[in-house]
């Protein structure tokens, strides 16, 4: 499974956790040129450093991103 | 500067390295699902499989792929 996050929820969403997220993504997206604002598809060794970001361990960070609402799902609209 | 290979030119090309080229960007298209047919964009990370395959130094890897013409030209059209 891809690790897919949703850029419209992320632009919505509050809180530290959240900004964050948003950071990381920033930077990612400056070194892509990838400015599509839609999603955004990190790799599966990304998961290390936002684990680090989320004071979380690595197997409870695509948990979190769910529970914060970030994932994009590709069914929901 | 990216590792930007040139499918249209890799099709045409022929020789042993060229179709050793051909197989490992087969592999990264089929992972990606990535079928653009143009170009195939790979990771600096790629260079060190690429010079093993091509039995070259790391450093000499780009040079080599231009020279068998495979390196995608922005202003070659
Ligand atoms: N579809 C696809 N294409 C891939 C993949 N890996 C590399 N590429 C292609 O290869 C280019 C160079 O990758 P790089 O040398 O690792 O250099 C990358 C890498 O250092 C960093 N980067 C970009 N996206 C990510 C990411 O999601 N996670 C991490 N950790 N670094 C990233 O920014 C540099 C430039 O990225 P791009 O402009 O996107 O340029 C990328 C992209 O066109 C992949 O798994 N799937
Ligand atoms: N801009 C952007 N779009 C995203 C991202 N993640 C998912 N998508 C969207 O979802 C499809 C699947 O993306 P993928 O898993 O990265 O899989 C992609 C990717 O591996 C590769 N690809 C497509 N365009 C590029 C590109 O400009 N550079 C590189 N390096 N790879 C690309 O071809 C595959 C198929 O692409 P598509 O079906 O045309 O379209 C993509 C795209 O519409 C993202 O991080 N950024
Ligand atoms: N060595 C190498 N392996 C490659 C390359 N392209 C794809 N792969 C492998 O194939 C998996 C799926 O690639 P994707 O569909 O493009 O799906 C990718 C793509 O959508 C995105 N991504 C990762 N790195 C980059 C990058 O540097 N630039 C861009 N634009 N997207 C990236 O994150 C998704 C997941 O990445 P991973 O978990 O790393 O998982 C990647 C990676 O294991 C490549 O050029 N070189
Ligand atoms: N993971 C993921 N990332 C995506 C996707 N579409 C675009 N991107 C990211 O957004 C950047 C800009 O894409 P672009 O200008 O639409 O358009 C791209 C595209 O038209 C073309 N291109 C270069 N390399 C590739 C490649 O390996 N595959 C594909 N399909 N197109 C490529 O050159 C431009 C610059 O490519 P990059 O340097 O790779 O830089 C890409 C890549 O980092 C996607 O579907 N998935």
């Amino acid at each position: 499974r891809k690790v897919v996050i949703d850029l419209v929820k992320l632009r919505e969403a509050e809180g530290p956790e959240a900004e964050m997220v948003t950071r990381y993504m920033s930077i990612i997206q400056v070194k892509r040129q990838d400015f599509n604002g839609r999603v955004l598809t990190i790799r599966r060794d990304d998961l290390q450093a936002l684990a680090a970001i989320l004071g979380s361990g690595v197997e409870e960070t695509i948990p979190r991103l769910d529970e914060l609402g970030l994932l994009f799902q590709p069914d929901a609209d």
